[in-house]
């Protein structure tokens, strides 16, 4: 998985 | 969290409540964009609709909520606390021209088609060039006031910062967010002209004006 579709970031 | 992120969060913390301070301050919002302020309130409701639906830190939740409010906050004094004060004649960017664009892109390029994840794609790409009426409103009125000028600085630095961060991440954990990735590489390039005049004269004490 690339991404993480639960965006942790601001 | 890393130290990059958290400086990049902390600046883009210290920017929005410059911005606060200086408005309430000076009871005036002269030299500020109401129309790049619109932008970034689109882009902090769109983004932040998550707030409802994931939970990642009570550090996130809570930043998302002083942002959200900093940013409503801030349309109320400029559109109405302070409204005389706003310079709508200089403030002539379409930000249509932005705002359309950015949905479409949103469309085109985005990693699940979901409401959610689309309204959060759509927030990235306008943030990245949100802040063009800003810098269309400067080079209008050929300067900034020097509080506004920290301003900028600040809410430049916080992308170049989270580019760091990115960069950190993948190595580190393997992150790989394209999307935010190119969209936050554009943002920072749009400060680029601006960063430079801030260090060749606003940290010498000068006032930017431009030539």
């Amino acid at each position: 998985e690339s991404f993480k579709l639960q965006h942790d970031e601001l | 969290m890393n130290i990059f992120r958290l400086s990049g969060d902390l600046s883009h913390l210290l920017a929005i409540l410059l911005l606060l301070v200086k408005i309430w301050k000076t009871r005036s919002c002269a030299g500020i964009s109401g129309k790049s302020q619109i932008l970034f309130a689109i882009v902090y409701t769109t983004r932040y609709l998550d707030l409802f639906t994931s939970f990642v830190s009570v550090y996130n939740s809570f930043m998302k909520v002083v942002f959200l409010t900093a940013s409503y906050g801030t349309l109320y004094l400029m559109f109405f606390k302070f409204k005389p004060t706003y310079d709508h004649n200089h403030d002539s960017f379409r930000i249509l021209y932005l705002i359309i664009p950015s949905l479409v892109l949103s469309f085109i390029i985005v990693h699940v088609y979901t409401v959610m994840e689309i309204l959060w794609t759509y927030s990235i790409y306008l943030e990245a060039v949100a802040i063009m009426p800003q810098l269309f409103m400067v080079s209008r009125t050929g300067e900034a006031e020097t509080i506004t000028s920290h301003y900028l600085f600040a809410l430049g630095s916080y992308r170049a910062l989270y580019i760091l961060n990115w960069i950190y991440r993948y190595y580190t954990e393997d992150f790989l967010d394209m999307i935010v990735i190119i969209a936050g590489i554009v943002q920072t390039i749009l400060y680029c002209d601006f960063f430079y005049l801030y260090i060749t004269k606003v940290l010498k004490g000068k006032r930017l004006s431009l030539p």
